[in-house]
């Protein structure tokens, strides 16, 4: 690994975990498989503290101004934001569908959640991820184990709170190992109130 | 071992913090 060790400087406030913020916009002409995810999604940087956190996010344009069908991604540094990752290879993800005008307020505030570690489940969270797409955009959270009904039920909740959900919003979670079966992150998926 | 929490207001106050630019 040749890449440098990121902390946090001087006086400034260190997070729990360091995190990567990672871009990727499909290009329509390739399908969506394994590897052309994997050409497509570019490391953007890693930040260890609060203050490199604003540093870089200020510099990112905000979601709801990008176009066309492209994801940004803060992941745990070290957890690639893919499927088949060791860390994720048995999780999956809460979805939340926005109407267009939502993300960029949604996705801070679901950033700073995770950040200053409002979910209280231990290692579970994996990192969130906005989709900006043609009709909707999605918010995504990605945990560890799926099967762990305690810590989705969890996320879940905190998520209504931080994100301060209307009670009749639809969540929906979606196993990874579901993705990688029909290779889509947001069809087919179970509906839950 | 101790986790590190921050809540919404600290983190947005500093976001104002010279060291933040």
């Amino acid at each position: 690994n040749r890449r440098k060790t990121i902390t946090p400087g001087p006086g400034e406030h260190p997070l729990q975990y360091n995190y990567t913020f990672w871009y990727s916009r499909r290009t329509p002409s390739r399908p969506a498989n394994t590897q052309s995810y994997e050409q497509n999604i570019r490391q953007i940087g890693t930040v260890a503290s609060v203050e490199q956190f604003w540093k870089l996010y200020s510099h990112l344009v905000r979601p709801g101004d990008l176009t066309g069908h492209s994801d940004f991604h803060l992941f745990k540094e070290g957890i690639k934001p893919m499927w088949e990752d060791e860390a994720n290879k048995s999780g999956g993800k809460w979805i939340i569908r926005l109407r267009k005008g939502l993300a960029s307020r949604f996705w801070e505030n679901i950033i700073l959640a995770m950040l200053g570690e409002q979910f209280m489940v231990g290692e579970e969270v994996c990192g969130v991820v906005v989709s900006i797409r043609f009709q909707e955009d999605i918010l995504s959270i990605w945990n560890k184990t799926a099967s762990d009904q305690v810590t989705t039920s969890r996320i879940r909740d905190t998520l209504r709170r931080v994100l301060n959900l209307p009670p009749n919003t639809i969540m929906e979670y979606k196993t990874h190992n579901d993705s990688l079966k029909d290779n889509s992150s947001f069809r087919n998926t179970k509906i839950t109130l | 071992g101790t986790r590190i929490i921050y809540d919404r207001k600290f983190l947005l106050d500093c976001r104002s913090s010279p060291l933040a630019h």
